[in-house]
């Protein structure tokens, strides 16, 4: 770890802080938790306590802003540059800016808090389904007043809970308006706007009024951001049009076609080939957690440090289980000393709790959850697929996808593909270590091939050959394992290792000349650090963390999504 | 299967390219983050035994290997999401 020049810290452990705005991308409610929970990260381990202030000048003074938000440091657009904050001090110092023109969530995509409803302002259970259809996103089907609605539980026509989501039409926030909702169309300088404006403003905020005219009643409030809003082009906060013509081609959903950097993008109107209006389809965004924590830690006195499994370490990377690290620790308290007293001890609830205990975030988790389901399936949470982030590889053999973790697998089939397992690996196939890398089924003779480490299994039925070295394969020794598996064609399959892929030969054996290749080179817009690479269905699938990226046959990436709704069922 | 297919790449309005080469990019991120003192002039010499000083401060930094080149993990760590905080204080 690291401190500021002069071991700078504040004079005082009673720190103070003051939220001064907030993003349009995520409830207040769910912004001021993000900030309570980061600072809790370092009370929790010296004796500073933060008092949160709504009026006058507090220690640490928090903001979201853009590009040049008034101090010397702009910000970068999106991506690049996150946040950054000052150390201990006067004025500016300790303060915490955020930037705006990241998309500002949990880290997991979009986390949408509902409102009015009869859900309490429960969060949205994406996926959810509504008569027969699931949705991934907040949806205005079956409303005639265009307001976005989502389901709290997993099936609506079952639970029928259900909330209202941000949206222009339900409220503002900031402004002098009290959150009154827009007023469409509203005049301004004269000119009429049917939609949140940009107009009028330097911040790059949209905004509407809150009456029919702006310029007689000054009243106006500041745009939420709906839950499918792009972010960055020409069209930030509006939402995709579906489908959308580009470059005479129809689109039902966000493509990567036409970019070289495989980002994928939406038109905002019918036709991009007319309007040329466009954003970048929302992704999993960036925690305000975790940067919060990171920026406060600055504002504490804490310089960057060089471990990079510390916060302090100064690249952000999303951890879904977030503690902190030895390093952070040992810093925060050569500057303020340990926490000393007991913790306080939470209240017993007066009745026993049910059976997900095992479930229970800590506070230090970044994730939050939505209202449960009201059914959940009685399995050990261990060998639940449901409750796993990563699986050791994800194949399809006998056309039923395959899902191996750890000695067991899970599969899913039958005529509804219903999620069933766990199985024993052993079981089925004796001879196999419990960790399998990569796995595939050669469409030709119906042999599978099994790999671990630098070894592979070769099964026909029962019958096994092996374990042999991946170097027998003609692939180098320097590869530590085999991360997915592709069939092409008849006889040929390619390998994945780290950033490169082999052609494998099968009937010979024996890699391909001109391998390997770099992986990114060839598939464009996927992570080149992919853990399971396998077919399904016609589309390739490269699986990072609980996410795939799915990639059509002409090597478009179509979509990303979570193995966990998409893949398992869950 | 190897050759990849013919895109079509167009031009996005008001999309935020930024055109730099990879070692404008490495000296605006090696000076951004305080490893490249900006207040001190140099010359061309002077400047590439500096940047490979820089490169290599930034590298351990970042633990990455000390190279005090410009390789491919050092230029994919430039690109990454990151605390505007210098890494090196100034």
């Amino acid at each position: 770890y690291k401190t500021f020049e002069g071991d700078l810290k504040w004079d005082h452990n009673d720190v103070t802080y003051r939220i001064l705005n907030y993003s349009p991308d995520m409830d207040s409610d769910l912004t001021d938790d993000a900030f309570a929970r980061a600072f809790k990260v370092w009370s929790d381990v010296t004796p500073l306590t933060f008092t949160r202030l709504f009026e006058g000048t507090a220690d640490i003074m928090i903001s979201f802003g853009k590009a040049d938000h008034g101090d010397p440091y702009p910000f970068d657009g999106e991506n690049g540059l996150l946040a950054h904050a000052y150390p201990p001090g006067e004025g500016i110092q300790g303060d915490a800016h955020f930037d705006d023109d990241e998309y500002w969530t949990l880290g997991k995509g979009p986390v949408v808090k509902t409102r009015y409803g009869n859900a309490e302002g429960a969060l949205c259970h994406f996926p959810f389904t509504f008569e027969g259809k699931t949705y991934t996103t907040c949806t205005t089907e079956g409303r005639s007043d265009n307001l976005p609605w989502c389901a709290t539980t997993a099936d609506y026509n079952r639970d029928k809970k259900f909330g209202f989501c941000p949206s222009e039409l339900l409220y503002t926030f900031g402004g002098n308006a009290n959150g009154a909702q827009c007023v469409f169309p509203f005049i301004f300088l004269g000119k009429e706007y049917d939609s949140c404006t940009l107009e009028g403003r330097s911040d790059g905020y949209r905004w509407c009024a809150t009456t029919e005219n702006f310029d007689n009643d000054k009243t106006f409030g500041f745009c939420p951001s709906r839950d499918t809003a792009v972010t960055g082009g020409n069209a930030e906060g509006e939402t995709c049009h579906f489908p959308f013509v580009f470059l005479g081609q129809s689109y039902d959903s966000c493509t990567s076609e036409g970019r070289g950097d495989g980002k994928l993008w939406c038109s905002t109107t019918s036709s991009y080939d007319d309007d040329k209006k466009w954003g970048f389809c929302p992704d999993q965004g960036y925690s305000l957690f975790l940067v919060a924590a990171h920026e406060f830690g600055h504002a504490l006195g804490l310089d960057h440090s060089n471990i990079r499994d510390a916060l302090m370490y100064p690249m952000y990377s999303y951890v879904e289980d977030f503690s902190l690290h030895s390093d952070d620790i040992e810093g925060i308290q050569y500057l303020y000393g340990p926490k000393r007293g007991p913790s306080p001890t939470p209240p017993q609830p007066s009745t026993p709790t049910t059976d997900d205990s095992d479930d229970k975030e800590t506070d230090h988790t970044d994730e939050t959850r939505p209202t449960e389901p009201t059914t959940t399936r009685p399995v050990e949470p261990t060998k639940d697929a449901c409750k796993l982030t990563k699986f050791d590889t994800i194949t399809v053999i006998e056309n039923e996808l395959h899902f191996f973790q750890d000695g067991h697998y899970w599969k899913r089939s039958g005529r509804d593909k219903e999620l069933q397992g766990p199985f024993s690996i052993a079981a089925r196939w004796p001879a196999l270590p419990a960790v399998i890398d990569s796995a595939f089924e050669d469409t030709l003779t119906k042999k599978l091939y099994f790999f671990s480490g630098t070894r592979f299994w070769v099964f026909t039925g029962k019958s096994v050959l092996g374990p042999r070295s991946v170097e027998k394969l003609g692939l180098p020794n320097s590869i530590q394992k085999v991360e997915g598996a592709l069939q092409r064609g008849k006889g040929k399959v390619l390998l994945f290792s780290g950033e490169n892929f082999w052609r494998l030969d099968i009937k010979a054996q024996k890699i391909d000349r001109g391998y390997p290749r770099f992986t990114d080179v060839v598939f464009g817009g996927v992570p080149s650090d992919a853990h399971d690479v396998f077919q399904y269905k016609g589309h390739i699938y490269f699986c990072r963390e609980s996410f795939y990226w799915r990639m059509n046959s002409r090597r478009q990436v179509d979509r990303v999504g979570y193995v966990k709704y998409d893949l398992l069922t869950c | 299967w190897s050759l990849p297919l013919k895109s079509v790449f167009v031009t996005f309005p008001g999309d935020v390219i930024k055109n730099m080469t990879d070692t404008e990019l490495a000296e605006s991120y090696l000076k951004k983050f305080g490893y490249i003192d900006t207040a001190v002039r140099r010359s061309g010499f002077q400047s590439m035994v500096s940047t490979s000083k820089a490169l290599k401060r930034m590298q351990r930094q970042m633990g990455l290997e000390e190279t005090g080149e410009l390789d491919k993990s050092t230029l994919e760590a430039m690109k990454q999401p990151r605390c505007g905080v210098p890494d090196v204080a100034n």
